[in-house]
């Protein structure tokens, strides 16, 4: 790792940030979201807190611009340059760019988080069939008014789960109309538009008026990105156009030639020779929240380090499941020291209302709206069960399957398969947890639930809850780090797994059962022994080892193995 | 239907981003990230030879040192990253 020159950092702990603008491709709670979570990454290794402010200067003001943006160093079209960040100091110094003719999700392509609909603001579910089609892009197919609309779910004809996606037809944000939607044709300047233009503005972004005449009423607004819109170019971000027609030859998709760099583009009339009208074609884009991590570093007094896979190497890659390497952690605490003393709290995004997803199960629908500010901890929507290859533990609860993963769970009702249900936070529902859970069973008699997590275990009766406990109480060795299953058998017994062994609990007395433990593989054969959830479900039992599962009948018979993700997601 | 298209380039209206060659690629990187200026002690600032540039890059970027514009290093000269000089001025 490196520092600037004169190892440059703030003089304070409590550093402040505010967000300027927003990028016309992520709803603003996505990137509220990414930011709080990228500076996550550097509080959660320092004494560092970070607070947002929402007017004034911050000592980190955050802002998205293109090319020449206002400092000399303007930034370079699509991709070349992602963002820059200067180090600790007065003025700009701590201030962080974002290139916005790059194209930001959140690493794997277009983030399409729904409004109204009847999916509480879900994200699209692409591919999703509707009508016995196939779509992997928002449609205006089955509506007259011409809005683009997805469905939450892979079948709209199984689930009808659906939301409106992200058009300048829906809303537009910043500006000075309150996010109200364009209004068709409007006129500026004496000139009739009919869709969202940049003209008459420097910074390339498009907009338009909220009502039908700009110079009388300036009511205007930012449109957002639509997933089918083109990005740079010279259209205005209007839609791929096929086939069309360049050089002479015809095109069904979005193609490289003409190009040297080789990037994909496309154009948006049927014909590029006559008209000239083209943009790039949308794809994975960049990760708004590991760019972020990477100019915060700067931005907190980290320069370049020379190891590839540092979060604080130049170049940007794209990684899953993203921690800080050890070199990080070393330039940041070689500045700040380590973080110390309890865990302070994180940083929160403050929001008016309740999280966008709260559980149905914990809400009164008769409760009136809580219009009080409280901090909140948001519900990232963008986590997609579906993309999560090993949970860390599944179990059913009061007749649900329960997934959970990192801070979070998911549900699956098994009485009519009706859909999964989430992401909702575990801390929302079981403040005493930690995020991650290795094992947990219901008491079916009592309602007690029981949560494990590394030595440690609580026992929650409806809200009320007693632990943490060490595992060692119930009478498992000190060598067992972690309980990573849990099946009932019979009244008021639970056999614990770890490892290769098991354990008998007698749950009314606390105590393990003479004779444990036992080897797994001996009385449970032909599932893998070193697997990491063991749940019971629908009378068979479940193994599972990453992505997959082995189903034991209740002969003992391994009669299914399969993919956690098609069979018991349903993804 | 064996026969390659033959490539022709355009300039596209509205595009930010310009044709260029390798070389003039390189020499903007260099330039742009720091690999070109030296600082002596003096507080003086001079230019160094691009095969000298080129090596520093190399290093920094854990390529070969080979100094010269070989397919990995215009690679990840071409790779998206942050725009903080490589080189502290």
């Amino acid at each position: 790792y490196q520092t600037f020159a004169g190892d440059l950092k703030w003089d304070h702990n409590d550093v402040t940030y505010r967000i300027i603008n927003y990028t016309p491709d992520l709803e603003s709670s996505l990137v509220d979201d990414a930011f709080a979570r990228a500076f996550k990454v550097w509080s959660d290794v320092t004494p560092l807190t970070f607070t947002r402010l929402f007017d004034g200067t911050a000592d980190i003001m955050i802002s998205f611009g293109k090319a020449d943006h206002g400092d000399p160093y303007p930034f370079d079209g699509k991709d070349g340059l992602l963002a820059h960040a200067y180090p600790p100091g007065e003025g700009m110094q701590g201030d962080a760019h974002f290139d916005d003719d790059e194209f930001w999700t959140l690493g794997k392509g277009a983030v399409v988080k729904t409004r109204y609909g009847n999916a509480d603001g879900a994200l699209c579910h692409f591919p999703f069939t509707f009508e016995g089609k196939s779509y992997t892009t928002c449609t205006t197919d089955g509506r007259s008014d011409n809005l683009p609309w997805c469905a939450t779910t892979a079948d709209y004809g199984r689930d009808k789960k659906f939301g409106f996606c992200p058009s300048e037809l829906l809303f537009t944000f910043g500006g000075n109309a309150d996010g109200a939607e364009c209004v068709f044709p409007f006129v500026f300047q004496g000139e009739e538009y009919d869709s969202c233009t940049t003209e008459g503005r420097s910074d390339g972004y498009r907009w338009c008026a909220t009502t039908s005449n700009f110079d009388k009423d300036k009511k205007y607004g930012f449109c957002p990105t639509r997933d089918t819109t083109t990005i740079g170019g010279n259209s205005d971000g209007a839609p791929c156009h096929f086939p069309f027609v360049f050089l002479g030859k015809e095109y069904d998709s979005c193609t490289s030639e003409g190009r040297g760099d080789g990037k994909l583009w496309c154009a948006t009339t049927d014909n590029y020779d006559d008209d000239k009208k083209w943009g790039f074609c949308p794809d994975q884009g960049y990760s708004l929240f590991l760019v972020a991590a990477h100019e915060f570093g700067h931005a907190l007094g980290l320069d370049h380090s020379n190891i590839r896979e540092a979060l604080m190497y130049p170049m940007y890659s794209y990684v899953e499941d993203f921690s800080l390497h050890e070199d990080d952690i070393e330039g940041i605490q070689y500045l700040y020291g380590r973080k110390t003393g309890p865990d302070p709290t994180p940083p929160q995004p403050d929001f008016t209302t309740t999280t966008p997803y709260p559980d149905p199960d914990e809400t009164d629908p008769t409760d009136e709206p809580d219009t009080t500010t409280t901090t909140t901890r948001p519900v990232d929507p963008s986590i997609d069960a579906c993309k999560v290859t090993k949970f860390d533990t599944i179990t059913v609860i009061e007749g649900e399957l329960h997934f959970f993963k990192d801070g979070h769970y998911w549900k699956m009702s098994s009485r009519s398969n009706g859909g999964l249900k989430g992401p909702f936070s575990i801390s929302q529902r079981w403040p005493a947890l930690p995020a991650v859970i290795d094992s947990a069973f219901e008491n079916m008699l009592t309602r007690k639930l029981y949560f494990f997590s590394g030595t440690r275990f609580w026992v929650y009766t409806g809200k009320s809850v007693l632990g943490p406990r060490s595992i060692e109480k119930l009478g498992l060795p000190s060598t067992v780090q972690k309980v990573e299953g849990a099946l009932q058998r019979g009244k008021g017994k639970v056999l614990l797994f770890s490892g290769e062994n098991y354990w008998r609990l007698d749950e009314k007395a606390q105590k393990i059962d003479k004779g444990y433990p036992r080897y797994t593989d001996v009385v449970f054969g032909g599932v893998p022994n070193d697997a990491h959830d063991v749940f019971q479900y629908k009378g068979h039992i479940y193994f599972c080892r990453d992505r997959f599962y082995w189903r034991m009948n209740s002969r003992r018979q391994v009669d299914r193995v399969g993919y956690v993700k098609y069979d018991l997601l349903k993804c | 239907w064996s026969i390659p298209l033959k490539t022709r380039f355009v300039t596209f209206p509205g595009d930010i981003l310009k044709n260029i060659s390798d070389n003039e690629l390189s020499e903007n990187y260099l330039t742009k990230f720091g690999y070109m200026q030296k600082l002596h002690r003096s507080g003086f600032q001079s230019m160094v030879s691009t095969e000298k540039a080129l090596k520093r890059m190399q290093r920094q970027m854990g390529l070969e040192e080979t100094g010269k514009l070989d397919k990995s290093t215009l690679e990840v000269m071409k790779r998206p990253r942050c725009g903080v000089p490589d080189v502290a001025n």
